[in-house]
């Protein structure tokens, strides 16, 4: 934030569009900045709307060189825009240089980008020096317009000065959160709560939910909760499966009809990649779950109430398949949502249970809540 | 002006560097920039300060990374210290 804190002391704001760029047709800029102000909409109580005359408490404008704020634009490169903390007058205006080639994709300077990492200023954050952070102060002309996310650090940021969206820390009765729940944040002792996907990572278990996802060591009790994006800017959220090939030191990510692939914090290039390239069927459309046995070398994939086995070794879906997995797996629910091994178990997850399964006996052993990893 | 074009872009790169550390990292305007001192001075200091902050090797130096990334664009706003 910025010295001495300041912020706006109202949760809804105006804002006004007080002028426009020729580099782009203004419903582009309109909509820029809507998407901008959105992103922090979505992660505070803060609300927007427009004006298109008088006041506004975000002043909008494009301007070349001096502009009267005492702070001249440089001409084209370097300097892209800047903005104001919170206050009257100036103060919570954002202004961008037009003497950049503004562009709706990364061809140009990406005006939605600009606008966010701008807007952040207005609402009262300061730089982060948190390279994965919106409020890194350098462009990063490689970051995709259409999978920006806030990192845990901005959220953090910004949930520091208006608490989550249903708690304000100017609330008396409710205290500031120092760990920034998001937008339908799950908790993870919730007796309903139901993961999108599981991994191991290194040791550690990863279990996906939404955006979010909650890091588990077994050397610790408490398991770190953070956003995907603020370790994997590229992934998207919601994803239906993942597993880790250890021998690979890779964790493959699945959402829909494609997959990523990540070894520590680093996207690999060459992703996302169709699932059809595994060998499904063109009738399989995504991946319910996915674990890979370490020892077998085969990963098994869940859809339905059926499952795949691939081979590691040859690279190949296996003849055979799909079967169904209550005949393999006889006590597992029809269907599951996740699945990562552990101890030489298989731990499949369906809804809010979860079943310890051992493949050597081929029996489920335990039924468990799904977030007993959590010590709730 | 300097007629050999070597010294006068190495000129204009302390110019550059001095005005960019004054703008983002609040370097005194009065300060010379790259005057050989034992403690290395207030310019290596920011110059150290930057490349912590901005994620680059803490050196002290002008070496190309760090070159590099003041040529980037950038949000106008101060890295540090007070915005005026």
């Amino acid at each position: 934030t910025f010295p001495g804190m300041p912020k706006w002391r109202k949760t809804h704001l105006t804002y006004r569009v007080m002028n426009y760029t020729l580099d782009l047709p203004r419903d582009a800029v309109d909509s820029a900045i809507e998407k901008a102000l959105s992103l922090w909409e979505e992660v505070t109580p803060l609300t927007f709307s427009r004006t298109d005359e008088g006041e506004a408490d975000i002043k909008i404008l494009f301007a070349v060189r001096d502009h009267g704020d005492f702070i001249p634009f440089d001409g084209p490169g370097k300097v892209l825009g800047h903005a104001y903390p919170p206050g009257p007058g100036i103060y919570g205006d954002a202004h961008f240089d037009d003497d950049e080639q503004w562009t709706r994709d990364t061809s140009g300077t990406n005006l939605f980008l600009v606008a966010a990492h701008e807007l952040g200023h207005s609402l009262g954050l300061f730089h982060s020096a948190d390279p994965r952070a919106l409020m890194y102060p350098v462009y990063n002309a490689h970051t995709d317009p259409a999978r920006l996310r806030l990192s845990q650090d901005d959220v953090a940021g910004i949930q520091s000065l208006y608490g989550s969206p249903s708690v304000s820390p100017d609330d008396p009765a409710v205290p500031p959160e120092p760990v920034p729940p998001g937008p339908e944040t799950p908790a993870a002792c919730d007796p309903n709560l139901s993961f999108d996907a599981i991994s191991t990572l290194r040791g550690e278990i990863l279990f996906f939910k939404d955006r979010h996802f909650w890091r588990k060591s077994l050397r610790t009790l408490e398991p770190g909760f953070y956003l995907i994006s603020s370790f994997w800017p590229s992934l998207p959220s919601g994803l239906d499966a993942a597993y880790e090939d250890t021998s690979k030191d890779i964790v493959f990510v699945f959402k829909g009809n494609q997959f990523w692939a990540v070894k520590g914090t680093e996207a690999q290039a060459g992703y996302p990649k169709s699932i059809h390239t595994l060998g499904f069927p063109s009738t399989v459309r995504k991946i319910d779950a996915a674990v890979s046995d370490k020892e077998k070398k085969k990963t098994y994939f869940f859809v339905g109430d059926k499952y795949w086995r691939f081979d590691e070794n040859s690279q190949s879906m296996e003849q055979g398949f799909p079967r169904l997995i209550v005949d393999d797996f006889p006590g597992v629910e029809l269907k599951v949502d996740a699945v990562f091994q552990e101890f030489g178990f298989f731990y499949f997850f369906r809804g809010s249970l979860q079943f310890e399964f051992d493949p050597d006996a081929r029996m489920v052993t335990r039924t468990l809540k799904n977030n007993n990893w959590f010590y709730c | 002006y300097p007629l050999n074009g070597a010294a006068r872009k190495e000129g204009s790169t302390t110019d550059f560097v001095q005005q960019y550390l004054e703008r983002y990292y609040n370097l005194a305007k009065d300060t010379k920039a790259f005057v050989r001192r034992r403690d290395g001075g207030p310019v290596v200091d920011k110059l150290r300060e930057m490349q912590k902050f901005l994620g680059l090797e803490v050196t002290g130096k002008l070496d190309s990374d760090t070159l590099d990334m003041m040529h980037k664009p950038r949000c106008g706003v101060p890295d540090v210290g007070d915005f005026a």
